[in-house]
């Protein structure tokens, strides 16, 4: 079982783009996959047209320190599909208070996941499980990343993106020194791209520059078919199977997949 | 005096690029402008150029309820301009659970701004106080929005941003409810705006239909200037006075300081 955080306290930079449709093409590729959404403006949720049961979902597991079935709902858009998502709804936020007060407020998601439940209609294991994090540093990033064993990071070929990249970084380096000592870059995606901006490519040579052999070879091009397809509530490959959206992130799920196969 | 805080919980909205581009262009106009960066990404900071010093800046008027004159800085790119900065930098970050746990954490930049230092270098008073928030919700944007007269939102146009909408307005009016009554909207600004895109034209037609006088008639265009400009810490209006990015926030200016100007 691979448990990887989406993160990156940069907004707006593909998290829930990314953590949605690799979630999506993951599954269609074969594997059994969970996607837990920790951030209260549940965009995950949404563009996945899941059903929202307030106060199960992200909110109950946290609260509890365990995951009850009626937390984990199925993706019914494809029933073939081995793809379940712990959905989360606006009054997450109101937990994060509560969690930033206590002193293993950041470990419940990582309590909650050594004991999925067994049950009908949800997996009894999972061989991806993908969080996608809330942007800014907090409760919410801190308890998917103390759960998750390795962080994958989508970044924007933007100026802001590139500084954000070296504070999340020393943040990974922190968690390493206390709360999760083995966890490690899965990878860091450039998303958002589009090959006509010559500030982008600039940006994009300037992170291969410093982060060379973290940074996947698939670029993630800007493409408006991926921000079409959330207000459809669907993921790119049911929206549009042709665009360059769904080859991006295909590309992008072969490339993960093929780092994790045994050569 | 106006107290404006510039939020939305959605990440890469613009939040940053209209705090520091109307900051500067509000006091090009001759008012004297404070912009105070509450973000621990200091973004706002670094695209101005802004040296820091820690802990003073936004860290230590938290800290203490109280501003330091240290934690002012004058905009020294251009030594005319009335513009002065609160920083802000990582270290911010330390402040969020320790806020986050007392009473009236989130009351700190209210009580600070109400005694602001009268010192030779700072302004013994503002006709504007910008404040730049992070996204998500939590302590720094309580703080901002509880010192702030009215919110400015900036909104891309696309579908997560016009959903977070309607949850930004509920926080909204559960502060005027409860810390802050009498908060108001000042106003919704369409942000990354790309003519060519037809998704973006039915968003903003959507955003429009349902807040109709709340939005500003100006659009932020998408212009690769205006991220550019991050990369070289200038405000747009200095780093390329001809292109789109200065047109459209000269424009916004405009627009804000006619709403405020007694017909
Ligand atoms: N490759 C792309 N091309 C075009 N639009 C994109 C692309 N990736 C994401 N978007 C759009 O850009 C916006 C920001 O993306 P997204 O919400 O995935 O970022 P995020 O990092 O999860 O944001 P937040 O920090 O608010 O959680 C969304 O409206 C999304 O639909
Ligand atoms: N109109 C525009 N045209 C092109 N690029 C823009 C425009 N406005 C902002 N950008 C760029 O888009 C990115 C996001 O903008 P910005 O950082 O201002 O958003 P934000 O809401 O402050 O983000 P965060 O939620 O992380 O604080 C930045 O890299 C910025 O330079
Ligand atoms: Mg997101
Ligand atoms: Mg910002």
């Amino acid at each position: 079982m691979k448990t990887i955080a989406i993160a990156n306290q940069k907004g707006g930079v593909g998290k829930t783009t990314t953590a949605a449709n690799l979630a999506y093409f993951i599954a269609l590729a074969g594997q059994r996959v969970l996607l837990i959404d920790i951030d209260p403006q549940a965009n995950a949720t949404s563009c996945l047209n899941i059903a929202v049961n307030p106060p199960f979902g992200t909110y109950q597991a946290l609260m509890d320190g365990q995951v009850r079935p009626e937390s984990i709902t199925g993706y019914n858009s494809n029933a073939n599909l081995k793809l379940w998502v712990m959905p989360s709804y606006q009054g997450l936020a109101n937990l994060q208070n509560k969690l930033a007060g206590e002193p293993a407020g950041g470990l419940r998601l990582k309590s909650a996941l050594e004991n999925l439940p067994k049950t009908k209609g949800v997996a009894s294991s999972y061989d991806y499980i993908l969080i996608d994090c809330p942007p800014s540093s907090g409760v919410f990033p801190d308890n998917a990343l103390n759960a998750a064993q390795s962080a994958l990071i989508p970044i924007q070929c933007e100026y802001f993106a590139m500084e954000g990249l070296s504070q999340l970084l020393n943040l990974i380096e922190q968690i390493k020194g206390s709360t999760n000592p083995s966890i490690f870059i899965e990878g860091i995606i450039l998303t958002m791209y589009n090959a006509d901006v010559q500030f982008n490519k600039e940006v994009a040579d300037e992170i291969r520059k410093h982060f060379g052999q973290l940074c996947y070879k698939t670029v993630i091009y800007r493409d408006v078919a991926l921000a079409e397809a959330t207000s459809h509530a669907l993921p790119i490959g049911e929206y549009d199977i042709t665009s360059i959206g769904t080859m991006s992130y295909v590309e992008l799920t072969r490339e993960i997949l093929g780092r994790h196969t045994p050569k």
